[in-house]
């Protein structure tokens, strides 16, 4: 069941061509779509730019990457939806104007180490969780 | 002046949302990076012994060992039958180390703060001290492990064919009139040809420095031959203060996060 209307910014969710489709409507998904799809990007953190060399000694820097993209129907294996992203989406080809679209988000996150020196020149190598996107999916 | 967080240049080509930061966004940024990696400040070391002092050396070696495992995975997640056992070239860390290593959320390696030999009484003249600063170790970290490292090269002539008895001591009380206390934590037999790092445990005294600093006053060693002289650790190839700098004393300990660390909200 659908709720009170939701106030929805970040999602890119509602186009006019899909509000005026109901779900039983052709939508076409042709090969554009694939490259508005969700997946992930490439985004490079550099300690080095940063001006860290000094006491940061290992990495330079890390594929940090981000998730990017639309999660259109339909959702299949390769986009890492989850069970409820596809029902969201079906409901929001249903009532666009109310349910947005599953959102792109990181599904596996990684640890990066780093190892920097300290104000007394003592070393540390330090695990840091959840700092690169190895997939993405829609949630 | 670049900036530090940039697409690859073919999403550049597709994209104008790349822009240089002004001086604020940066350290913003900046601010925002040193946060995520739990720290208030920009440390500002003092590398006047270099980075390429032991215990940076065998930091760096961890992290390579670290990384070597990381693409290891990697690479068995492409192809199931691959060995996932690879040779690594490890100079300083041992494999002891590397199973410590792979339980620890944190290692943190210690440098010596004794630059310069202070005369001891005639009966300790031969006894080498050593200092570590531990009020850097962040709250919530429990010590799982920590050793102390020094390097033995191999004696030539004078002690040939000789073993030698290395004590390692925790200095637990100092008096201005009289020697410190001190408590062995272990004994070691060595061949005087013997050469490379020996390892001393020292967990349950790092323990007790992290929970009470005051306690921290420092550890010393004593170097016998078999006849029960003592004589210089220098002499027995110990090396210590004036020795290479890749092979200077240090100590590491290897954390484990006891808590869930909540970053400050701005």
């Amino acid at each position: 069941s659908v709720g009170k209307p939701r106030q929805q910014s970040r999602n890119r969710s509602t186009y006019p061509q899909e509000a005026q489709k109901g779900p039983g409507q052709t939508v076409d998904h042709n090969s554009s779509d694939q490259k508005t799809a969700c997946r992930k990007h490439e985004l490079y953190v550099s300690f080095r730019d940063l001006g860290w060399q000094d006491w940061i000694i290992a990495p330079e820097g890390y594929a940090a990457n981000y998730c990017d993209g639309e999660c259109s129907f339909p959702l299949n294996a390769h986009m890492n939806a989850t069970n409820h992203a596809i029902v969201q989406t079906l409901v929001h080809l249903m009532n666009p104007e109310n349910v947005p679209k599953p959102c792109c988000a990181p599904t596996k996150l990684h640890a990066i180490s780093v190892l920097y020196f300290d104000d007394n020149s003592n070393v540390i190598l330090k695990k840091y969780k959840n700092m690169v996107v190895r997939a993405c999916g829609c949630h | 002046g670049g900036s530090f967080l940039f697409d690859s240049a073919s999403e550049l080509q597709s994209r104008s949302i790349h822009r240089r930061l002004r001086t604020q966004e940066k350290r913003e940024m900046q601010k925002e990076i040193l946060s995520i990696l739990g720290l208030t400040h920009r440390p500002r070391p003092h590398l006047w012994n270099g980075k390429y002092n032991s215990a940076p050396l065998f930091m760096l070696d961890l992290y390579n060992a670290l990384n070597v495992d990381k693409k290891n995975e990697l690479d068995a997640s492409w192809n199931p039958n691959k060995s996932v056992f690879t040779t690594q070239e490890h100079h300083l860390a041992t494999v002891q180390d590397n199973a410590y290593l792979n339980e620890a959320d944190m290692v943190m390696s210690f440098v010596n703060l004794v630059e310069y030999d202070r005369e001891l009484s005639p009966n300790r003249r031969h006894h080498k001290e050593f200092k570590f600063n531990l009020s850097q170790i962040p709250e919530g970290e429990k010590v799982a492990a920590a050793e102390f490292r020094i390097y033995k090269e191999c004696v030539g002539t004078a002690f040939h064919n000789e073993t030698i008895q290395l004590s390692v001591f925790k200095v637990v009380g100092k008096r201005l009139d009289r020697d410190a206390d001190l408590l062995l934590l272990e004994s070691r037999q060595l061949w005087a040809v013997d050469e490379g790092w020996l390892e001393f445990d020292i967990t349950a005294t790092i323990n007790l420095w992290v929970m009470k600093p005051h306690h921290n006053l420092g550890l010393q060693i004593s170097v016998q031959t078999s006849i029960g002289e003592n004589i210089n650790p220098k002499e027995a190839g110990l090396v210590s203060q004036g020795g290479p700098l890749e092979k200077q004393p240090f100590m590491v300990a290897f954390f484990k996060v006891k808590e869930l660390h909540i970053r400050t909200p701005r």
